[in-house]
């Protein structure tokens, strides 16, 4: 589920944007203890040209908005997409009963870039 | 929808969705752990998301499992024995791959704290490896010995070393654990305090095989 987003104007620019991930939205929480949801985000936004340097812009994507705003319908431009990740830890019962405390990797984004 | 979920499932390192049959309490170990992490202020350098940093071992998968063991020989134990008890740990749930990197076995005892103990209350203990079906054979040598007094509310054995190369043989671990009275006890109640065993478990840590590859890189 996507939360509203803030009072400030919405930004069209690449960026993160809040996602709540809620286990039982997804019919998980009879078998995670904890956390009931945790604060993923995701990212969204465009990667326009010319691409600012606050976009976190590899050179394959300042290459990619070129040829895109040479060639829109040939080229599409940069996808905007995760770039730093944290992990987080969660417990949870597995099918023998047991609980397990397990530490995922890559699972908030923290920075997205194009 | 479920060939998705067990495909996101798959990539979490769960082989099928679990459905807990009992809701065991969250033993309080992996609860102070994970409120640690949950808690703690995020480090400038990136951790090491594949070491268990509360024991300081390689690791991203901590178990703790139940004792489904019983008491050894069903009789009253005589002589200096006070108890002998089969420890048995079913470890299947360990995933093909995994590398067990710590096991920490946990007696938990029902004493009395505020009661200080008194002479006759040094027990010793003693631990066997062992088969499923029984007691170990006579003449083996102990995996671990220690003297201990009755007030201890808990005690923890490192059984890392124990088993060998980190592999469980047959997915299952059975010990043997033997309790007896201690050189100058008292000759009424030698085994005082010995009765008060409450629980038994045993703490993994295990490298899952993402982890390994990582590492190996």
């Amino acid at each position: 589920s996507s939360a509203p987003s803030p009072a400030v104007s919405p930004s069209p620019l690449c960026k993160p944007r809040r996602l709540y991930i809620s286990f039982s939205d997804v019919g998980w929480e009879n078998w995670i203890i904890a956390p009931q949801g945790y604060l993923a985000n995701y990212c969204g936004g465009d990667c326009p040209f010319p691409l600012a340097a606050e976009l976190n812009s590899t050179n394959h994507a300042v290459l990619q908005t070129m040829v895109h705003s040479l060639d829109p319908r040939g080229t599409p431009q940069p996808c905007c997409v995760p770039v730093r990740l944290s992990p987080i830890s969660i417990l949870y019962y597995d099918n023998s009963d047991n609980v397990v405390l397990r530490h995922y990797e890559d699972m908030v984004v923290d920075e997205c870039g194009c | 929808l479920s060939r998705q979920e067990s495909s996101l499932l798959k990539s979490l390192g769960l082989s099928a969705k679990p459905s807990p049959k009992s809701a065991v309490p969250v033993p309080p170990v992996l609860w102070r752990m994970f409120q640690r992490r949950k808690t703690q202020p995020r480090p400038q350098e990136e951790p090491d998301s594949c070491r268990v940093e509360e024991f300081n071992v390689p690791g991203n998968i901590v178990r703790v499992f139940a004792d489904q063991g019983r008491f050894l020989p069903e009789g009253q134990p005589r002589g200096r024995l006070c108890l002998r008890k089969l420890l048995f740990f079913n470890l299947s749930a360990l995933e093909e791959g995994e590398r067990l990197t710590m096991a920490q076995l946990e007696l938990q005892f029902h004493h009395n704290s505020y009661q200080p103990p008194g002479p006759g209350q040094v027990l010793e203990l003693r631990l066997y490896p062992a088969s499923p079906r029984g007691p170990p054979q006579p003449g083996r040598r102990p995996l671990l010995e220690r003297s201990f007094v009755r007030m201890h509310k808990s005690l923890l054995f490192e059984l890392s070393a124990a088993l060998k190369d980190g592999k469980v043989p047959g997915g299952d671990l059975a010990l043997v654990l033997e309790i007896s009275a201690g050189d100058g006890g008292s000759p009424r109640s030698p085994c005082a305090g010995s009765d008060a065993l409450a629980a038994t478990s045993l703490l993994a840590v295990t490298l899952g095989r993402r982890c390994r590859a990582r590492r190996r890189r």
